[in-house]
């Protein structure tokens, strides 16, 4: 029987049923609804336990009910008011009588009817439905949260989070929705990319919580990182992976969700090390700047020599050089050297003899040396100069002009014509 | 200058020639002056050789800017190739009188210090005048030095202060006695009153005439060789003269009497002296 609603009854109804008789009413309605069955007539011979003559209601392979009794008498199987309700959408009545009836009995008269489930209602064990479920007649439907979309099995919804690239040197990263239940039948990747030169570390909180199960490997949901040819992983459980040092550049971090289960899932940072230079000896009478215990990649030294000396490179004389640590871990250039500096020689004057300071008339940062004018020239008004730091002879104002050995006041360079005796 | 002669380069390395622009004035005056090299940042000269020539009595020296030093100069067109500095201060006399020049004397503070050579020399400051012996004295015999209106035959008809004549091109220098203030303000008594001659000047000249300093000579030294360092020390800077010619019979020139202020320049060269 197919049709949405109709009756039953017994052979012969309302005169006696037959004898040993065994009918069954297969009664099916679309998926969706249910069938509810009553009794509107229901005279069968009594017995006990309805071994004799009775009604059985039957579904999904289970019986539902046994009616035997009349309406008059004070029996318990008697249907009464009651309402057979199928779990499903199909329903088996099956009536049967044996072979000793001695009174008349006229048998039943029931009525069925399909009605509507309600699959979003609150008695499902299981919620049908990921976010949100819509019932209707006959069926219902599920639709999910604003970024989420309904998985192609219509029940759990799902995101796209595949191909998101980081490039910063820094980050965090979690699971959708984190610490709230990440989606499901999901397959996340994420992707870090950073500059050449610089090592991928990742560092995933304590909160970490993944299906997993006790006694086979991270089968239902994981996460993995795949980084230079390297992978580590799946990982899942409630136990965090905690930190995850990489030597690439570049790191994927799959994550993989079924289609079951509430699990928090996962947050982390990560960051970048550079790779290391070594640190380079400070070369004698230089200054290095920054100082650090460590170098990385990206990082620079800037080279400066103390007053006095002068930065030597490539036989150029600088005043400052840089050196970077590159991304294979060498210095873009070799240490430089600080070189004493030469003032030179010192100025020729005229009428004036100079006197070194050194034995060894040395002319480096430092020396000094003195002018003492000859004859009866006076002194020049700076007598003692020193190699001062930029090169160049001082004297005590610091001064850079040349002294000069002027004559004294009052002293022509020419003499009156001679006076002549009259 | 008067019945001089001309000089040879080197023979006065401390000669300045001090040269006035007054842009203040319309038209624009413009003179000159000779000063003398006390270092390699001072020079000296008399006072009225930078005095704005205002229309009030107010003695306000011209702005420096207008004032350009030439030093180790011979031969005033060679001008363009000799060291010159700008003036960054002008220091005249608090005392100076312009209504008859006593107390003539200013100081220049050049712009930058420069070289000596043979041709650009100090000159030594005299030493401190006494009571009882004037500095110079009587009958020194000085020399004077200057690019102004010029005689070199010492005619005394020539050149007269209102048609003042050709200034020298080549440096001349004259020697000339330094006679006694009351010879001096005899001679200019007998050719009129109102003349005075102060105990911070003194004359040079001869009663004769005929050698002088003249127009355009002012500010220049007045210099005498002591006779134990044989070293030329500044007596006096050419200041004024009579009203007619100059090297006029007894009109003797007045000369600032340097010696008096011998302490004004220690400090303003080197500051006061400390407590």
């Amino acid at each position: 029987i197919s049709q949405m609603y109709g009756s039953l009854e017994s052979p012969n109804f309302p005169e006696p049923y037959p004898q040993q008789l065994e009918r069954r009413w297969d009664v099916r309605v679309p998926p969706g609804f249910r069938i509810l069955l009553s009794f509107s007539h229901f005279d069968l011979e009594p017995s006990y336990l309805c071994e004799y003559d009775y009604v059985q209601v039957e579904a999904e392979g289970a019986v539902l009910a046994r009616f035997c009794g009349r309406e008059q008498t004070d029996t318990e199987a008697v249907p009464a008011r009651q309402v057979v309700t199928s779990p499903k959408n199909t329903l088996t009545v099956l009536f049967v009588s044996d072979f000793s009836n001695e009174e008349r009995y006229a048998g039943f008269q029931a009525h069925y009817s399909a009605t509507d489930v309600d699959e979003c209602g609150g008695n499902a064990s299981e919620p049908p439905c990921d976010h949100f479920c819509h019932n209707y007649i006959g069926g219902y439907y599920c639709s999910c949260r604003y970024g989420y979309r309904l998985h192609l099995d219509n029940h759990t919804c799902t995101v796209e989070c595949r191909g998101v690239v980081f490039r910063e040197r820094s980050g965090v990263l979690s699971s959708v929705d984190f610490p709230a239940p990440y989606p499901k039948n999901s397959n996340c990747s994420y992707r870090i990319e950073v500059e050449e030169g610089f090592k991928l570390r990742l560092l995933f909180a304590p909160e970490f919580d993944v299906e997993d199960h006790p006694d086979i490997v991270c089968p239902y949901d994981h996460v993995k990182v795949e980084a230079g040819g390297e992978e580590f992983g799946p990982f899942c459980g409630g136990q965090s992976p905690g930190l995850v040092q990489t030597d690439s550049n570049v790191l994927t971090l799959r994550f993989h969700s079924d289609d079951s289960g509430e699990n928090s899932g996962w947050s982390l940072t990560y960051s970048t090390t550079g790779t290391q230079c070594p640190v380079p000896e400070t070369p004698p009478h230089a200054l290095l700047e920054p100082v650090q215990s460590e170098y990385f990649f990206k990082d620079h030294i800037l080279f400066t020599c103390l007053p006095g000396y002068c930065l030597m490179k490539d036989g150029a004389a600088l005043n400052h050089y840089q050196i970077n640590c590159r991304a294979n871990g060498s210095w873009s250039g070799v240490t430089p050297h600080c070189r004493r500096i030469d003032c030179g020689s010192p100025w020729e004057v005229d009428s004036a003899d100079v006197a070194f300071g050194s034995h060894d008339n040395s002319t480096l940062f430092g020396a000094t040396v003195a002018y003492v004018c000859r004859g009866d020239s006076g002194q020049p008004s700076n007598t003692s100069f020193r190699c001062g730091p930029t090169g160049k002879w001082t004297d005590a104002e610091g001064g850079t002009r040349a002294p000069s050995c002027h004559s004294a006041c009052g002293q022509p360079s020419r003499t009156l014509p001679a006076v002549v005796k009259r | 200058i008067v019945g001089g002669k001309s000089a040879v380069s080197g023979l006065f390395p401390w000669q300045a020639l001090v040269s006035v622009e007054d842009r203040s004035r319309v038209p624009q005056d413009r003179w000159f002056g000779s000063g003398a090299l006390l270092s390699d940042l001072w020079v000296l000269t008399a006072a009225h050789v930078l005095r704005s020539h205002r229309r009030d009595a107010s003695v306000v020296p011209v702005a420096s800017e207008h004032v350009q030093v030439f030093l180790g100069l011979h031969r005033v067109r060679d001008k363009h190739r000799s060291t010159s500095r700008s003036v960054d201060r002008i220091l005249l006399h608090p005392r100076f009188e312009p209504s008859n020049y006593n107390n003539d004397i200013a100081l220049l503070r050049l712009g930058g210090r420069v070289e000596f050579s043979s041709n650009i020399r100090p000159v030594c400051l005299p030493p401190a005048a006494r009571q009882d012996l004037p500095v110079p004295a009587p009958d020194s015999l000085g020399v004077v030095a200057g690019w102004g209106v010029f005689t070199p035959n010492g005619s005394a008809s020539s050149p007269l202060r209102s048609d003042p004549g050709a200034a020298a091109d080549v440096l001349q220098y004259v020697k000339l006695p330094v006679v006694s203030q009351e010879e001096c303000r005899a001679g200019y008594a007998a050719r009129a009153v109102g003349y005075n001659i102060t105990d911070s000047m003194f004359c040079a000249g001869f009663p004769e005439g005929g050698r002088d300093t003249c127009v355009g000579d002012s500010g220049g030294a007045f210099v005498v060789e002591d006779e134990v360092t044989r070293r030329w020390a500044v007596l006096g800077l050419v200041s004024w003269g009579g009203p007619d010619e100059c090297g006029a019979q007894r009109m003797y020139g007045v000369y600032t009497r340097v010696s008096r202020f011998l302490e004004w320049i220690q400090n303003q060269l080197h500051g006061p002296p400390q407590e």
